[in-house]
This record gives C-alpha cells, structure tokens and sequence, in this order.
C-alpha cells in the first residue's frame, strides 16, 4: 500500500533497534522470530477458519485441541520464563482467549510450587506438570469475591476419620468464575475456611479431586458446570462448583506455611505476607498483557489511519490520510505512549519482584510491602487506562472498528476482564491506600 | 502519611518522595526545556497533597466516627491518591527507562513520547496542578501547547513506532490493522467467510420474508 510504504520511509529510526530497545535486546527480537517460524510452520497449531466464525461450541473444542498441540511442543520455548518466550508462544497461538490449561500454568501449579510441603509437593507436581491431571483455581465464590475474609464455603476437620469436610453451606458460597472449572478440570486448588477443634482459622488451599480420573464424571457430593456464555474469553469453560459434605484426606490441606496435625492442632503460618510474592508476579505479567493489547489497539488505528483518506484539508488538494488530522493524532498517540509507559512498568516491576525474591531468601522482607501495594495500584490503573485507551482505538477507525474484522472488540473484551479478575479495581485501590496512609 | 507527620519515616524507594518538603511552584518554564527531573518533582508535589489531602479527611471523619465507617467516608479521596502515587511511578519509570537508550536515534522520539504521556495525564489532572497556584494558567497553557507540538514531532514516526512492538499479524489478528494495509480487498475476502455466506438463499426466506411479499 503506497500510503503505508510512505509512512515507513518517513521514519527517523531503525525499528528492529527500536524493538530491541522494548524487549530487552537482540537476543530476545532472535527468540520471538524463532517462536514465530516455528508455531508458523505447524498446521495443527493454527486455526481451521477465523475463531470470530465459529459457534461457541467449536471455539471450545478448537481451544481444547490446539492446547495439547501447544503443550506437546513446549521444548520449543523456555518455559521457565512465561513473562517471556511462554507468554509469546501462548499468544501466537491461543490468540485473545482463554483455555482448558489457562489456570493450570498460571495458579494450580504456581499454588503447588509455593505452598505445598516437601511430601505434598513430590505428589502434586510432576502429575501436574506432565499434564497427568488439569487444575483450576476455585477460589472466587457466587457471593464473594476480592474480600476473601468473607469466604464461605467451608472445610472442617474430623479427627476420627483425618479428613476435612469441604461444604457448601449456601448458594452464594457456590466457587463461580473459575477458568477451565465447567468442564475441563478433575482437580482445583479451592479456598476454604479451615474449621478445627471448633475454630475458624480463616482462609487456606486444599486441593480437590473433582471428576474420575477414567469417565470425568463429577465425583459424588461435586456439582460442577459451565457458568454460560460471557462478553469475552468464550473457549473456556469458566464454571460453577458445589460441595455437598465432600471429605478429602488431612493431607489435601496445602501445608507449607500453616499446619493442621493428626488430632487437629493448627499451626499457624510465621509470615502472613509470604503469599504476597506470586502475586506481584502475576500482576507484572498481567501488566505486560495490558500494554501489549493497547499496543496492539493502536497499532492497528495508527496503520489504518495512515491508509484511510477522507475529506479534504485544503480545498481541492484531494483526500488527506485522517492521520494528519491533528484530532486523530490525539486519540491515537497518547494511547501508544502509555502502552510504551505500561511496558517498561512491567518489565521493571519483573525486576524488583525478582529482587525482593532473592531478598526473602535472606529474610529481608522491606522492599514486599511497598512493592505489593504499588502492583495492587499498577493493576488498577493499568487495566483501567488500557480499556479506554483500545476503546478509543476502536472509535477512532469509524465503522469498520465495530467490525470482529478488526479485532478491536476481542481485544476490547480480553482486556476488560483484567478490571476485576485478580482483585476488582477500586478494592486494589483502597490496598494501596492503605499502605499510603500508614507511610 | 502517618509516619512522615509523625517525623519517623521508614520509607523505600518508591514512596522515598512523602518525606521531601514541599515545592512553591512548579520550574516550569517551556515544554522544550522542561526536565526530566522537574517533571518528577511536579508529580511528587500533586501525589504528596493528595497524599496528605487524604490523610487529613480520614483523620477528621475518624474523630467523628468509627475508624472502619471513617475510612468509608474518605475512600474517594484516598482512591485518587493511589491513582496519583501510581501515575507518578508510571512516569518516573518511563523517563528513568529512556534515559538508558544509548542511540539518539531512539531517544529522540522515545523522548516525544515520555513528553505526550506526562503532558497528557497533567492537562487530564490540571485542577491537581493549579490547586494552590502551583502551576500558573500560563504554565498549564504551555503545557497543552506541549502536546500539540509533540503530536507533530511524533506524526511521521507514527507507523514506525507502533512497528517497532513487532507485532505478526497473525498475533494482531485484525484485518484492518495489516501490515501491508491493503485493508479493503482484505476485508471483502474476510466477510466470504461468513457462515450466512455459505448459500444465497437463507433457509429465513423461505419461513417469513418470502410469504410475507406475497400477502
């Protein structure tokens, strides 16, 4: 298109110096090429026909099957380093949307990793991590949600036969929300409020089978199920799950930090704050999520802008590009500066967690607090500034930004959900505040 | 806020700008000679009074009600002191981070964005700014006129820049925003993919629209 070709020629920059500059070298602009020219060369890990033509059913199948393709090939990557490479091989072909293994990676087994003990962890992790099972993360309920002091469902220990009681005490205690919960999990890390020797102790993890191992059927005492259709993340089977008296063994209790012991003793946990490390990596992986979809929404207004002519500046000087309309450039131009600001957030908020990981190894818990308060705040903000940043995006490409053609409304809704998953906004707000005002 | 009015301060990095006094006015004096250090300096003052704006609105409500119903009343205000406190994070690590591009040729427009983005979220908080006289209606006017300028320096990096996030357009996923912008014929080509596309004729004609002709 000689609208587009003039627009690069005008640049005053090397571009690949420039992404290099953003990603953090040469070596890293290598990588994503060699990601790219891999998942290219795989016919099972594309799409059959543009996602936004299929029924929701075969969005869901569709998911389910490229997943496994993806998993089967994961030598292909680093996989350690998911803020990376995994997070560029999953967008490349999972595309804006959710999967069967989407919590799977992202908390079942970060929750295995960091709060199960010794004994716990040798059972759990390499069946996790081979894929022998699929796990969730139930910990949002029906009623209850950022507040997790006000949990209900609860678990409660029977010294005579060892097991915890995990019940359903009320509808509102329904776990609702869940990635991956309706359909496609046996098993889930559920939050639940630890009831022993007559007292609540608050909240704890517990992991739970959920379905058979050979029919998938729901256990007897489970009711689990897709919660319907949503404005986005529409391949994964987001569920409901009830507990009817479920009894699971002592040891289902994940017991790094806190204990409950044969007769029901609890031990009680030295640092309350130690949780607080995964997440702030979760939220600096959110972060970078959010800056590269507003990236990618001003990408593509900047692009089409820079082709679509319409109306004449100056009388009778022919159709201009609405890129030159001074009003463009203001919808268009500070959203691409805060993707830029949200970036280099990110990958500087990676950097301090990484810090402050190798400081608890000495016990040096200073940098935590300020650090968890500022990624609460990061989220909020972010999230919130990148919406109506892609919005804006969108409304500045005229009709064809309704348009699924344009991808603005899957990215819309991709990044919308980050506003309240991992902590609704305003609650993330008042944290920091909190922090604030004790400073 | 509380242990900096108390004078005992334990505070790191991040939030190290609640102890510093407080500033008069803002240095600024022109969008091309405004520093990346009076930028900084001008967040801190407007994140610090919102800060201790908020403080002093829980205190007085707590000396009024309980410290739970307290902090309810003064939420709005303390929400947009953590907006504020993130704002000046976001901006201070956006100039700190361009400030290490070794090539001029970078830093130049990476510099027209930092500008776009703190001149930006100034005008959209200007009542923060004004508030107290800090910054004169003619600083905040200079400060408008630094974004129109540059929306002009940045006008011919503009596709360059958003190239430079190398985005595939199998990852992009939008007809509208290819590389090769041949945006029309693409899009034509994507709407054969509809599923009402797959006859001429919908199984709808014959139920309703058909009849309803030929009453």
């Amino acid at each position: 298109n000689p609208d587009i070709t003039k627009e690069r020629h005008a640049g005053t920059f090397d571009v690949r110096k420039m992404a290099c500059f953003l990603y953090g070298g040469e070596d890293k602009l290598q990588r994503r090429a060699e990601i790219l020219e891999f998942v290219k060369s795989k016919p099972e890990l594309h799409d059959p026909i543009p996602v936004e033509f299929m029924t929701r059913e075969e969005r869901i199948d569709n998911a389910a099957r490229k997943i496994v393709a993806m998993t089967d090939n994961l030598e292909q990557i680093d996989a350690s380093d998911f803020f990376g490479e995994g997070m560029y091989y999953q967008s490349l072909i999972m595309g804006r949307d959710l999967h069967p293994l989407s919590l799977h990676f992202v908390m079942f087994i970060p929750t295995i990793q960091g709060q199960t003990d010794d004994e716990q962890l040798d059972e759990w992790l390499s069946l996790a991590i081979s894929r022998g099972i699929i796990g969730t993360y139930a910990q949002t309920e029906l009623g209850h949600g950022t507040n997790l002091k006000n949990l209900e469902t609860t678990a409660t220990y029977d010294p005579k036969t060892e097991e915890f009681i995990i019940n359903s005490p009320t509808i509102t205690s329904a776990k609702w929300w869940p990635g991956a919960l309706g359909k496609s999990s046996n098993y889930a890390i559920v939050v639940a409020q630890l009831y022993t020797k007559g007292v609540c102790h608050g909240p704890h993890p517990f992991i739970v089978q959920l379905r058979d191992l050979e029919t998938h059927k729901p256990m007897k005492g489970i009711r689990v199920g897709d919660i319907g259709p949503k404005f986005g993340f529409n391949s994964s089977d987001n569920g409901f799950l009830l507990f009817d008296n479920y009894r699971i063994p002592r040891q289902g209790m994940l017991m790094r930090y806190s204990k409950v012991e044969r007769d029901g003793t609890y031990i009680a946990p030295k640092h309350s704050k130690l949780g607080y490390g995964t997440m702030v990596f979760v939220r600096s992986i959110m972060i970078k999520d959010q800056a590269t979809q507003l990236a990618a929404a001003a990408c593509i207004a900047i692009r089409y802008s820079a082709i679509r002519r319409q109306g004449e500046i100056e009388q009778g000087a022919g159709e201009v590009q609405i890129l030159d309309y001074q009003t463009q450039q203001f919808r268009l131009m500070p959203q691409l500066a805060r993707a830029f600001a949200f970036m280099f957030a990110a990958y500087e908020i990676r950097d301090m967690y990484m810090k402050v990981t190798e400081q608890l190894t000495h016990g040096n818990v200073d940098l935590l607090p300020e650090i968890h308060a500022l990624s609460s705040g990061l989220k909020s903000v972010v999230s919130w500034e990148a919406a109506q940043g892609i919005e804006q995006c969108r409304l500045a490409c005229g009709g064809h930004g309704y348009s699924l053609a344009s991808a603005f409304p899957e990215i819309y809704a991709y990044s919308v959900g980050g506003c309240t998953y991992e902590g609704e906004n305003i609650v993330m707000l008042l944290q920091v505040a909190r922090f604030l005002m004790k400073a | 806020a509380k242990e900096v009015r108390s004078g005992n301060a334990k505070l790191a990095a991040i939030c190290g700008y609640l102890a510093k006094p407080d500033l008069a006015h803002s240095k600024f004096a022109a969008w091309q000679t405004y520093s990346d250090a009076n930028i900084v300096q001008d967040f801190e003052h407007v994140a610090r009074r919102q800060i201790f704006r908020a403080y002093d609105v829980l205190m007085r409500h707590q000396r009024e009600t309980s410290t739970e119903e307290a902090w309810n009343r003064a939420s709005i205000e303390l929400c947009k002191a953590s907006r504020m406190h993130v704002r000046l994070y976001l901006v201070r690590t956006f100039l700190e981070k361009v400030a290490t591009a070794a090539d001029a040729s970078l830093r130049s427009p990476l510099t027209d964005l930092t500008r776009l983005y703190a001149f930006d979220l100034i005008t959209a908080s200007q009542g923060e700014f004004l508030k107290g006289d800090f910054m004169s209606d003619s600083q905040a006017d200079g400060i408008r006129d630094g974004i129109y300028r540059c929306l002009e320096r940045l006008r011919p990096n503009a596709v360059s820049l958003v190239d430079s996030w190398d985005f595939d357009d199998a990852e992009l996923h939008s007809v509208l925003g290819r590389r090769d912008g041949n945006v029309y014929p693409a899009l034509l080509e994507w709407a054969q993919k509809s599923q009402l596309n797959k006859t001429e004729v919908l199984p709808t004609f014959e139920k309703y629209l058909g009849p309803m002709m030929k009453e």
